[in-house]
């Protein structure tokens, strides 16, 4: 089962 | 003092329209490069980021780095009050709380100011890498849009796939399956019809559709889009905006936990 991935999990806050 | 003269009014109707429905409110920023937002939606799952380039103003007056929050809704409101041939004008002063947008008619007979609230916005910048994408499909944006409202009526998830075969897009539900496959198509009489897939490596990606379908209200800003895909990296739904800019469209993969 898949579930849905945020943004921040692969661009970090600059 | 801001003043940023935009004689295609219609271009920032049309970004509006693109954008409200993702993000409530958003901080734009206006530099010596252009006037830009990036932003993401409530549920940190997608990710917009805009450029207009100051070039493609008329006037472009921006004496200091400025960012101004503002409620899309509201923005929207009144830019619908702008004609479609009516230049628009963006006016800020220094420590003002508001901003003006001036709409004139193409042929000076009408002038309207529409003053609008700013509001503090808390917000982050997320640095976006420069990254080597394994494939990229460059579609008619129309075709695109009638892809994700297709497959949505069917099930919830697109799942993107590149290979040597072409693009393929499928969607599972409770009424059944379907998949669509593109293939290159580079013979067609005008360039904007044509779909141009560029496989580094194969890639295969599961997206929420309700997203994919939000993104193509961008569909009038132009009539390609550019989908980048890497395996484990958010996808680049990117539409350009003639001579201007871009509007692009990250959305985080469902990925197995």
């Amino acid at each position: 089962l898949k579930s849905q991935a945020r943004i921040a999990r692969f661009f970090r806050y600059s | 003092m801001l003043e940023l003269r935009l004689v295609q009014g219609s271009l920032l109707k049309k970004v509006l329209e693109a954008i409200k429905d993702l993000v409530t409110d958003a901080n734009f920023d206006c530099s010596a490069t252009g006037f830009s937002l990036q932003a993401m939606d409530s549920s940190h799952v997608a990710l917009v980021a805009l450029l207009l380039r100051s070039e493609g103003f008329e006037h472009y007056r921006c004496d200091r780095n400025i960012s101004m929050g503002m409620n899309l809704n509201n923005m929207s409101k009144m830019l619908k009050c702008a004609g479609n041939d009516d230049i628009i004008t963006i006016k800020g002063d220094d420590g003002s709380d508001t901003i003006t947008f001036m709409f004139e008619s193409p042929t000076q007979d009408k002038i309207a100011d529409f003053e609008m609230k700013l509001m503090d916005i808390d917000s982050e910048h997320l640095g976006i890498p420069e990254a080597e994408y394994h494939a990229i499909v460059r579609m008619p944006s129309a075709e695109f849009s009638r892809i994700c409202k297709d497959l949505s009526s069917i099930g919830d998830t697109v799942v993107i796939s590149v290979t040597k075969e072409g693009v393929k897009f499928s969607t599972r539900g409770d009424i059944g399956a379907a998949n669509i496959v593109l293939r290159q198509n580079t013979t067609v009489d005008k360039p904007e019809e044509a779909t141009i897939i560029e496989m580094n490596e194969p890639v295969s990606l599961t997206f929420a559709l309700r997203y994919m379908n939000s993104f193509t209200k961008a569909t009038p800003l132009s009539s390609m889009v550019t989908i980048s895909l890497s395996s484990e990296l958010p996808v680049v739904v990117e539409y350009k905006i003639a001579e201007m800019g871009y509007v692009r469209f990250y959305l985080a993969p469902k990925i197995e936990e």
